[in-house]
């Protein structure tokens, strides 16, 4: 729903990840396979 | 010029070993000389690439296939097992070939020789040939031998650095991840502080307003 | 047994080229076994560890260094040179070896040989060895030159399994900063877009204050 969206626009990017919460070895690994064209 | 020599067994001479080279220009077809020898006397005869089509024409045999058996008895070193009976007749320096099957022998050829007046030069030329095929391999085998280290060498090298690489692509991974996850980390903790000041100012603002 | 054939020359007849056999059960200063041949006769004779020792003391040689000597002269090849000179002398069937220095030779020594009343054994026996040689170096030579194809391969394997791996870490630095760089300029973005807020923000109060 909207506000749903709004929530995860406000937490996070367009690649999933976290603007707030600090990023670890797995975390990122799963945000840049989830980039399916970095080209 | 090509030849091949053997250890062949005479029938009527089983306990005398007996020595056959065979050495010929262009092809066994082409025609061929057969050398025999026990070590003291020594019989050559020539044979004709017509007499060689004779052969084959009275065996009924097509030719390149009884050039091929020919091949096997007197060149590959079959004829020293018990495929092959040779014998060979002083008398009419009759040399002669014949194939065992089952139970059944079938001559392959018989071919005519003479005896040579100096029969040491062609022992000491077999000799020769010997000595000289032994060092020519052996100097082959140092070397292939040599080449088989340097390769291993080489080899071992490629593989270390095959291994060093994997290892270098593995650290080439965590060392960016940690640098990435830093810098990312630093943003975000940018971006807590800004949105804590945002906060902070939007919640000042409302106040003053409220007072207002 | 070990044991070289050589082919030399002797001094008396050095149109005719001779065989010599020298052959050793433990080391060649234990003792050892001359042949001598033609091609038609033969000659053989052993020359026992004490006979060495008593050369080398005649010679007021050390008797390793003799044997090294006698190793060059008799086994290593280097008799076909002209380092060396042999003889052998029919009536006393004895036979000698000298070597050459610059202008001058010395007995190396001097063995005595008896005929062989078979020499077409002795020579059937050389030519057997020769021909046993012959085909374990060629043996030797095929399974070298298989290994040497195997090395080859694995080597080429290897060598491409590294050149992809050298690849590969450089794709993989190139997408990982990609990806990253996609990310950070998310972050960056962010913090761009909260100081914009931040700084619109701050604007308004300023005016509301302006105008209070």
């Amino acid at each position: 729903c909207p506000s749903t969206k709004q929530y995860f626009a406000r937490e996070y990017d367009c690649y999933g990840d976290s603007y707030f919460v600090n990023t670890d070895l797995t975390q990122l690994k799963e945000v840049f396979s989830g980039i399916k064209n970095p080209h | 010029m090509e030849r091949k020599i053997s250890r062949i067994c005479l029938v009527s001479k089983p306990n005398v070993t007996h020595f056959l080279q065979v050495s010929w220009e262009k092809s066994l077809e082409s025609g061929f000389v057969i050398t025999l020898t026990d070590g003291q006397s020594a019989w050559i005869g020539t044979v004709s690439e017509s007499e060689i089509g004779q052969e084959a024409d009275d065996m009924a045999m097509e030719k390149e296939k009884y050039v091929g058996e020919l091949r096997k008895a007197l060149v590959s070193g079959a004829g020293t097992g018990d495929a092959y009976k040779f014998d060979f007749s002083e008398g009419d320096c009759c040399f002669s070939c014949e194939k065992n099957l089952k139970d059944v022998s079938f001559r392959l050829g018989s071919f005519n020789l003479e005896k040579v007046a100096n029969p040491a030069e062609v022992i000491r030329e077999l000799l020769c040939y010997c000595l000289d095929n032994i060092a020519e391999n052996q100097a082959k085998n140092e070397h292939l031998q040599k080449e088989n280290e340097r390769l291993l060498r080489d080899w071992n090298d490629v593989q270390g650095r095959f291994e060093k690489c994997v290892s270098a692509k593995e650290d080439l991974e965590t060392d960016l991840y940690k640098r990435f996850i830093l810098v990312l980390n630093e943003k975000k903790s940018k971006i807590r502080s800004l949105h804590k000041l945002l906060n902070e100012v939007q919640e000042l603002e409302k106040n003053i307003e409220r007072e207002r």
